[in-house]
This record gives C-alpha cells, sequence and structure tokens, in this order.
C-alpha cells in the first residue's frame, strides 16, 4: 500500500491471502460467496492447476497465526473473460462465515462509480516507516475518471473501460510494494462494495499500466460463472 | 405546462429578515399565487410551512440578501430577483446594482428632486422601477440605466453583466455557457446520463462544475472545456470555446497563506511536507508532466512554488526527488500568522479525525463531511450552492475548514450547507462520543454513494432495497415518486421520506410494510401494488459489513 497504515484487525473480513502449498504469500483476494475467491489473473501464472494454491482466510498478520484463520483448497480456477486480469477460485469447501471472514458486496452490473469517491485498497504489502509490516495494511484513495486518468502523460489512451483509476488522498510520497489481487472497497450505504481489483502500477512513480480491474464491467461474467459451476 | 414554482428557487431549511404578510396555505403552490396577487408590495419570495400549513410573502430577496437557517421553513425565491445579470437588453433585469457604469450612484425612480422624468413607478408599473436600482424600462438597446445624482449627469448606463458567459478565462474551468457541441461537430452527451459513453463525472460529485444538461465543461482541469459525445465512436473532444477578451477577475491575485484547498495560494513556499525542494513547473525533470505554465496560463504556476492547479486537497508540487513523483506542502493557514506557526500548529491542523462529537460538537475539529441523510458538505468558503455567512473570517474559531462538519453558531450537534441546491444545510452523519470513549471512533465518516448501487436483492422487509425495479408484480409501472399524478400521495415523498431513496419510480419500502417494497402504480385505477424483488442469499445478507469496523489512516 501507498502511504498506508496497519488496519484495525479484522476490520476487512473478505480479505484473503492466495497461497502457494507451501503457505507462501502470492497475492492478495476477496471472499465474495462462502464458496468463492476474486482475484487477479495474472496472480495465477505460475500454475493452472487449481490444487497448486491454498486459500487462507480470516487471517490479520501475514504469519496466520491467529485462531480464527481458515484455509482451504482450490478446486477451481476460472479465468476472466477476453484476456481481463479477473480471475474466479471455487473453493473445495464453503468457508465458514465468522466475524473474521465476512463476503464484500459486488457491485451493480456495469455501474459507474463515480469520480473522486473515496476508497480503500488492503494488502500485505509493504508500507516503510508506517509500521505493521507484518499485519494487514490499507490506504485510501480516491476515484479518478478515466478520460482523466487517460489525459496523463503516462497512460496516454491507455486506460480502457474496464479499467479504474486511482490516487492516493494523502498524498504521494513513496512508491511502494504493490498487492495484486486485493480489492479496491468503497463504502456504499453502510456496506463496503469491492469495485476494483488491484492489478498493475499503483504508487507515485509513473504507473506503467491502469491500476485496478473495473469489477462492474464483469458483475454478471462473475454471477454467471457462480451461477453455472 | 410548468408549474407556477417553476420561476422560484427552492431552499430547504431556509429564512429571510423582510417585510412579510401572512396567510393560511395548504401547499407551495398556493403560496405562490398569494404571492403573484401580493397587493401590499412587491413580492420577491415567499416562505412555506408545510407543518403549519402557513406562509409568508416577503418583500425582499436579492443575491445580496442574507439568508439564515431554520428547520420548518421552505424558502422560495422568485429567481428573477436574483438575477444580477442581464438578458439581451435587460427589460427583465430586477438586480440590485445602483450605480453607473462610472460609478455615480443612482437617483431613485420615485424621486425628481434632482432630474426630473416621466419614468416613474406609476407610469411604469411592469418595469421595476423599485429604489435606484437600473431597470431598463424604455427598452433601450444599450441596457438598464438610471437617472444619476450628478446634478451635472442627467442619466447614464449601468454595467450590468450578461448573463450567459459565452466566452472562457483561463483553462474554461468556469465557463458555464450552452455550447453543447465539439469542435469537430459532435453533439455532446448529457452530464447526467451513461449512454452512449459510461463515465464517472457524475454531477453529484462535481457540484461545483456545474456539470448541467449536455454543455462543454472542463471538470478534470483540462486544457479546455469539453464533453463526452454522443457518437458510440468518439469518446470525448474538446469544444471550440473563444477566449474572453477581458482579463480573468482579480481573485486571480491571491493569498500567501492557506485559504480552502489553497487554489489561490501565490505565495512563495517550494518545499514538501516530508523536506524535499520542489520541481519547477517549468521544468519537465526528473518529472514530466504537463502542468506548465503555458498550459495553465492562470494557476501561478511560477518557479517551483507550491501550487494547487488541479483541485487536489492543498498545494502541492513535483519533486526534485526521482522517487517522489509529487508531494502535499504544508502551507500556513490564513486565520494563524505565518511568522507564529510553529511545527506543532501544523501537527495540529493534520491531527487525526475525529468521528464523534462532545456536548453540541463546538469543539468538534474533525474530517466528517456528509450529512445524516448522505449529503456532502458544501466547502464553508464556497458560496454554492448556498450562500452564507458562515465563513472563517465571520468566526475565525470555529475551524471552519473544507467542507467538514462543524458547529460555529451553538447549535446543538455539527452541521453544514449540503452540496444539494434545494437543502440549505442538515446536521452531520455524526454520533455523540459515549463517556471515556476515544476520540477516534471506528466508524468511517463518510456515509452513502448513490441509491441503486448496490443492493439487488432484498433482506428483511426490503427497507433498504435500492435496486432498479420499477414495475409491480402484475407487471403495472411505477409512478414517479416526486410526482403526485395520477395517485396522490404527499406524505410518502423524496422530501418527507428523503432516506428511504425514492428516486425515480423505483420500487421502495418507506413505510416499512412488512411485505417489501412496493410502489403507486401508473395505472389511475390502483394505487399501489407490492413488487417482485428477489430475497438475498444468507450471505449477501452480510457483505460488506465487518464486525469490527475499519479505521482512516491517521497521518
Amino acid at each position: 500500500a501507498v502511504n498506508g497504515c496497519a488496519s484495525v484487525p479484522h476490520s476487512w473480513p473478505w480479505q484473503i491471502s492466495l497461497r502457494t502449498r507451501t503457505n507462501t504469500h502470492l497475492c492478495g483476494g476477496t471472499l465474495i460467496d462462502p464458496q468463492w475467491i476474486l482475484t487477479a489473473a495474472h496472480c495465477l501464472e505460475r500454475s493452472s492447476v487449481p490444487y497448486t494454491y491454498r486459500i487462507f482466510l480470516g487471517l490479520h498478520t501475514a504469519k496466520a497465526v491467529e485462531p480464527s484463520v481458515q484455509v482451504r483448497e482450490v478446486k477451481g480456477i476460472f479465468q476472466g473473460p477476453f484476456g481481463a486480469d479477473i480471475a474466479l477460485l471455487k473453493l473445495s469447501s464453503p468457508a465458514m462465515i465468522a466475524d473474521q471472514v465476512i463476503p464484500v458486496c459486488l457491485p451493480e452490473d456495469n455501474l459507474m462509480i463515480g469520480s473522486r469517491t473515496e476508497c480503500f485498497a488492503t494488502g500485505w504489502g509493504q508500507v516503510k516507516g508506517a509500521g505493521g509490516d507484518n499485519v494487514l495494511k490499507q490506504t485510501n484513495l480516491a476515484v479518478i475518471e478515466n478520460k482523466a486518468c487517460n489525459s496523463s502523460e503516462f497512460l496516454n489512451g491507455r486506460v480502457k473501460k474496464f479499467e479504474l483509476c486511482a490516487e492516493p488522498i494523502n498524498g504521494c510520497t513513496d512508491t511502494l510494494q504493490v498487492e495484486s489481487g486485493g480489492p479496491l472497497v468503497c463504502l456504499v450505504q453502510d456496506r463496503f462494495v469491492q469495485y476494483g481489483i488491484i492489478s498493475g502500477g499503483f504508487g507515485c512513480a509513473p504507473p506503467k499500466k491502469p491500476v485496478f480491474v473495473r469489477v462492474s464491467s464483469y458483475t454478471s461474467w462473475i454471477k454467471n460463472i457462480m451461477r453455472t459451476n | 405546462q410548468g408549474s407556477i414554482l417553476d420561476s422560484y428557487k427552492k431552499t430547504e431549511g431556509a429564512w429571510i429578515n423582510a417585510h412579510q404578510q401572512s396567510y393560511k396555505a395548504n401547499t407551495a403552490e398556493e403560496c405562490a399565487v398569494r404571492c403573484e396577487v401580493e397587493k401590499k408590495f412587491t413580492c420577491r419570495a415567499f416562505l412555506f410551512f408545510s407543518k403549519n400549513e402557513w406562509c409568508l410573502t416577503l418583500s425582499r430577496t436579492s443575491k445580496r440578501t442574507q439568508i439564515f437557517k431554520t428547520i420548518n421553513s421552505v424558502l422560495y425565491e422568485k429567481k428573477v430577483y436574483l438575477l444580477e445579470c442581464k438578458k439581451g437588453k435587460g427589460e427583465d433585469y430586477r438586480g440590485t446594482k445602483d450605480r453607473t457604469q462610472k460609478g455615480v450612484l443612482c437617483q431613485k425612480w420615485v424621486d425628481s428632486a434632482l432630474h426630473k422624468s416621466n419614468f416613474t413607478p406609476e407610469n411604469y408599473p411592469h418595469a421595476g422601477l423599485e429604489e435606484n436600482y437600473c431597470r431598463n424600462p424604455n427598452g433601450n438597446e444599450n441596457g438598464p440605466w438610471c437617472f444619476t445624482t450628478d446634478p451635472a449627469t442627467r442619466l447614464d448606463y449601468c454595467s450590468i453583466p450578461e448573463c450567459e458567459v459565452e466566452c472562457m478565462q483561463c483553462n474554461g474551468e468556469d465557463y458555464s455557457g450552452k455550447v453543447s457541441r465539439t469542435e469537430s461537430g459532435f453533439e455532446c452527451q448529457r452530464w447526467d446520463a451513461q449512454e452512449p459513453h459510461m463515465h464517472g463525472f457524475l454531477p453529484k460529485n462535481f457540484p461545483e462544475k456545474d456539470l448541467k444538461m449536455n454543455f462543454c465543461r472542463n471538470p478534470d482541469g483540462d486544457l479546455r472545456p469539453w464533453c463526452f459525445t454522443t457518437s458510440p465512436n468518439k469518446l470525448w473532444e474538446y469544444c471550440d470555446i473563444p477566449r474572453c477578451t477581458t482579463p480573468p477577475p482579480t481573485s486571480q491575485l491571491g493569498y500567501q497563506c492557506l485559504s480552502g484547498n489553497g487554489k489561490d495560494y501565490r505565495g512563495k513556499i517550494a518545499i514538501t511536507e516530508s523536506g524535499i525542494a520542489c520541481q519547477h513547473w517549468s521544468s519537465q525533470l526528473p518529472h514530466r508532466h504537463r502542468h506548465s505554465p503555458e498550459n495553465y496560463p492562470c494557476k501561478g504556476l511560477d518557479e517551483n512554488y507550491c501550487r494547487n492547479p488541479d483541485g487536489k486537497k492543498r498545494p502541492w508540487c513535483y519533486t526534485t526527488t526521482n522517487t517522489t513523483r509529487w508531494q502535499y506542502c504544508s502551507i500556513p493557514q490564513c486565520s494563524q500568522s505565518a511568522s507564529q506557526t510553529t511545527d506543532e500548529d501544523i501537527s495540529r491542523q493534520s491531527a487525526s479525525p475525529e468521528e464523534c462529537y462532545r456536548e453540541r460538537g463546538l469543539d468538534y475539529r474533525g474530517t466528517a463531511s456528509f450529512t445524516i441523510t448522505g449529503k456532502k458538505c458544501q466547502a464553508w468558503n464556497s458560496m454554492l450552492p448556498h450562500r452564507h455567512n458562515r465563513t472563517e473570517k465571520n468566526f475565525p474559531k470555529a475551524d471552519l475548514r473544507e467542507n467538514y462538519c462543524r458547529n460555529p453558531d451553538n447549535d446543538t450537534a455539527p452541521w453544514c450547507y449540503t452540496t444539494v441546491p434545494t437543502v440549505r444545510w442538515e446536521y452531520c452523519n455524526l454520533q455523540k462520543c459515549h463517556y471515556g470513549e476515544p476520540l477516534v471512533s471506528l466508524e468511517p465518516p463518510f456515509s452513502s454513494l448513490e441509491p441503486g448501487t448496490e443492493m439487488t436483492c432484498i433482506i428483511g422487509n426490503g427497507k433498504d432495497y435500492r435496486g432498479a425495479v420499477a414495475k409491480t408484480n402484475s407487471g403495472r409501472t411505477c409512478q414517479e415518486w416526486s410526482s403526485q399524478e395520477p395517485h396522490h400521495h404527499s406524505y410518502l415523498t423524496p422530501e418527507t421520506h428523503p432516506r428511504s431513496g425514492l428516486d425515480k419510480n423505483y420500487c421502495r419500502n418507506p413505510d416499512e410494510d412488512i411485505n417489501g417494497p412496493w410502489c403507486y402504480t401508473t395505472d389511475p385505477q390502483k394505487v399501489w401494488e407490492y413488487c417482485e424483488i428477489p430475497k438475498c442469499a444468507p450471505f449477501q445478507q452480510e457483505c460488506g459489513k465487518p464486525k469490527r469496523k475499519p479505521r482512516r489512516c491517521q497521518r
């Protein structure tokens, strides 16, 4: 996270850790249903075999030593359409919903989130100087309209409508490790809704590509995959 | 056909002090009729009290009139009296300009001591010859005029600006004209539409950017006004707006300290808050950028001074280090003497937010900026959409920063003016601190975004349903909640139930009917009917609601 901070333990209870069978953290992701995980497709580049991955839920520390931690195997991988950087993982068995394990809401199909809306990105990436290097971190960001994002000198015309830009609200101080696959969530009424998946360049330095997959562009696809599988 | 109220500007929770006449009235329309036929004075506005079925016609309103906040009244002001600009020759001008173009005070129209004339209110009863205001009773080609108080000058014209500004200053961020075609001829898409192009420039998120109709605007600090086009093959394009020949307003002179978001800061601080020297705006090293002085001629991008050319929270600059592209600067607030500002003061300015308030919240200094019904707060230093006197200057100890909720006037709780033109002010979405509770609570200080964004299924009785189903279970189309036709339902309206999401004609459950969402139908034979909306799956019922509330990062 950029210019972020350690989060309140279990205040983002949909956040999961995508790990290898040897429990090495690969990427972030989110619980969207007791048996389904949303993450970035590029997190799964090393293998297309479901059982090479594990999902850790209900954790705050990267060491996953809390009693609330649940571990599930992955039994199905569903890559997003048209090469989009989005993927669904089906768990071998449903996660048990608890105070530390709660799904995030999905946005309505094709709903556009307004520019300037304040949202949060979360992950276990390093936060230099902000403490809590081994716990889940968060940073707050403001959504930038694609037209404005595309007008920047680095992203000139490369942001597609199924992608989303956001920038740090409290100013940029450094470029820090990104947390692919993790969520960008925004408060709608009294619920957090996932509008983005951390996908590409993220930080203060010139981003190399758009930063978030726009989840609302894929809501129909997500629901369809979950319904038919 | 329109309503009699169309010619009035409506503001909830407002009051003005003026000569008045009291009437009984069941509806605002009835009161408007009273105003139209008022014999005792020229009625320019009225106050309507729906609870008491009572109204007051008022003699005075203008852009300069002080408005007070109240709880139960709705102020209706005749729009014509609020315009301080002229259309065409200005025969309809009813503003309060009372000096000629040379600055000489006008003579009262009823006064003939100095210059005698036939232009009296009696002879021209419909020409608005009130006080000594500039008027154009004879349709003069040069616009409104007046007899002067200078014995040597019988009459002179007044300098009244045109209402429609069809040229632009600087980058056209203040352009408010009606050009709605792009430079190559594409028709513009409406800002409140999502077809043919979906976009995030929602008018509600940019209340100060005047995103009306499909007019060319510049909400993102681009080089000049633009719009999304109605062509599916062309997302957006610049509009060809002529530059004004007159210089930009003198406010561009700017401040030497921080006021508001610092867009007018023109001081010489050139170092970021973490102590990095700023890059020169005219340089492209080490960071390539487009905020050059040539691209942004009115933003004061001199040397490497901290500036805010793009509407960020505070002045900032590109830094001279490769690893940090940009950073905010620490600029002393205008309310403080720069020489007295200490590191401690700056630290206090950026202190952690408080998300609950004690007692009446007089010392609340948090960053909550949404009202109890989810409306975004208007910035205290802004006079749009609501003009007011709760400014930093008038209430220097009230910390009226940005659009944060405050209680400058000893009200019962922190409040703010809202960015919704029809709702003047509301209390904020804040809770009272419990005894012993830390000032930083776990509740994030923001509220809802947009109705219709999330729950497409119903939980419980569906009172929180905000989906877009607008047909009943027998297939009838729903009546709009704001409409009283074909079924009159004054008790359940967006005004009476502002938190029930009564948007358009969507099925809702404002009265918490145990059988779920419903709507009035457009069928005159069927007043209302339930809607068929799927129940949420068990896991959806709790989605997105953490048991432990997250907290914003503290700087």
